[in-house]
């Protein structure tokens, strides 16, 4: 049972109906069985384990706009512009974290840099992505219980009593290559001045990227995130290294462990199978 | 009359139409890789198609008067009761790699029925 979509129930109602002889029966559940898994674009039965995270930002999008969703969630605050716009094309929208095995993070002085690779084998190759997003929490209150998509109101002065907020610069590169011992070749997608003191999520525009990688016309090296702290001239070591902790780009860097699958780098894609309507349903198009 | 209004009462019970079905993911177990929504109302088909001319005789007047005179093809298969009018529904669930996925899916509900 554990392979197939069918309940074992069902399975054995079906064999003992008499309808048709057990190997006739059985073939036939077996085609059914492909059927269903192919209908839902799987290759086997899913058997998640317990520790499996949902983002909050997922629920939060089907309920917002999916065909049956009850559409009382209002649009997250950190949903990107791009993102809202490629949702209402795309039939698909799937959520992933990066391999944690394969990151590599630098911390120097006034700059932090995290590589992060995300494994896409899992999008089908009929699937055309027409558009992806890196979503970055950044925590201003160090610690704090784990984030949903509603920004926070930081009534504490952020850092242990520095001053509230901070100015980060956030940028999002992809990674062509990383030759033996220097930096990664990499170009610039996206770029962001943080300056509120809000805790929130960061939506980057990844689409060029993760299109030419999922399309096949390009290698998935991943990507880098550099944040830079340019105030830190002035402070002294230890209230730095903590000012760099903000952004929530490694594990490392995130004490509540508890909350770190909700707090972690997520890649969003949005694409299209050509079978049927978006999964963006508003309330116009489902009158 | 009396019988007559039974006979009807009867027959209007068994033609086509849509009948309630609620899909609950629970009772077939996929409720541990479906996330949401919990279950849904997909309805389905069934009924008699007691109509003199199948709709897929194309039931023109002309045809039907041609009919009358040309009189019915015994050999052409009775219209089935199927679904005219589906919608799709959103699934949120994980896949066989816990990958978290928001697809929508064609055909899932049926809004109508009709003999074809």
């Amino acid at each position: 049972g554990a392979t197939g979509l069918i309940p074992e129930v069902g399975r054995r109602k079906y064999s003992e109906s008499g309808k048709q002889t057990p190997e006739r029966s059985e073939s036939f559940l077996h085609d059914f069985e492909l059927r269903l898994l192919t209908m839902f674009g799987l290759r086997r039965r899913p058997t998640p384990s317990k520790q499996a995270a949902v983002p909050q930002y997922m629920v939060d999008l089907y309920r917002m706009h999916s065909a049956n969703g009850d559409h009382s969630a209002k649009r997250p605050k950190s949903m990107g512009k791009h993102a809202e716009r490629a949702a209402s094309k795309a039939n698909t929208i799937r959520s992933f974290h990066h391999e944690e095995s394969m990151e590599a993070l630098s911390r120097l002085k006034g700059k932090t840099t995290q590589q992060f690779f995300f494994n896409l084998t899992s999008i089908p190759d009929d699937e055309l992505i027409t558009s992806a997003e890196l979503r970055v929490y950044r925590d201003q209150v160090m610690g704090a219980a784990p984030p949903n998509n509603s920004s926070r109101n930081s009534s504490t002065t952020g850092d242990h009593g520095a001053p509230a907020g901070g100015i980060h610069r956030i940028n999002i590169y992809e990674i062509f290559g990383v030759p033996q011992g220097r930096e990664p070749l990499a170009r610039l997608l996206d770029t962001r001045l943080v300056q509120d003191s809000l805790s929130r999520w960061e939506s980057f525009d990844v689409s060029p990227a993760v299109s030419q990688w999922t399309s096949g016309k390009g290698r998935n090296h991943g990507f880098m995130v550099e944040v830079h702290h340019p105030e830190q001239g002035e402070m002294d070591g230890e209230h730095a290294r903590r000012r760099s902790r903000h952004i929530r780009v490694s594990r490392s860097l995130h004490r509540d462990q508890d909350s770190w699958p909700q707090a972690r780098p997520l890649l969003v894609t949005y694409g299209h199978d050509g079978r049927g309507d978006s999964v963006l349903h508003t309330r116009e198009k489902r009158q | 009359a009396a019988l007559r209004k039974q006979r009807r009462k009867h027959q209007h019970k068994a033609s086509c139409k849509r009948h309630a079905l609620y899909v609950d993911f629970s009772d077939v177990g996929w409720n541990e890789w479906i996330v949401a929504p919990p279950g849904y109302h997909a309805f389905y088909c069934q009924g008699e198609c007691p109509f003199p001319l199948a709709d897929h005789l194309n039931s023109t007047n002309h045809a039907i008067v041609q009919t009358l005179v040309n009189s019915v093809n015994s050999n052409i298969p009775r219209a089935c009761c199927v679904p005219t009018d589906l919608s799709p529904i959103s699934l949120l669930y994980l896949d066989e790699y816990e990958k978290v996925i928001l697809k929508n899916y064609q055909d899932m509900v049926v809004e109508g029925c009709g003999c074809r």
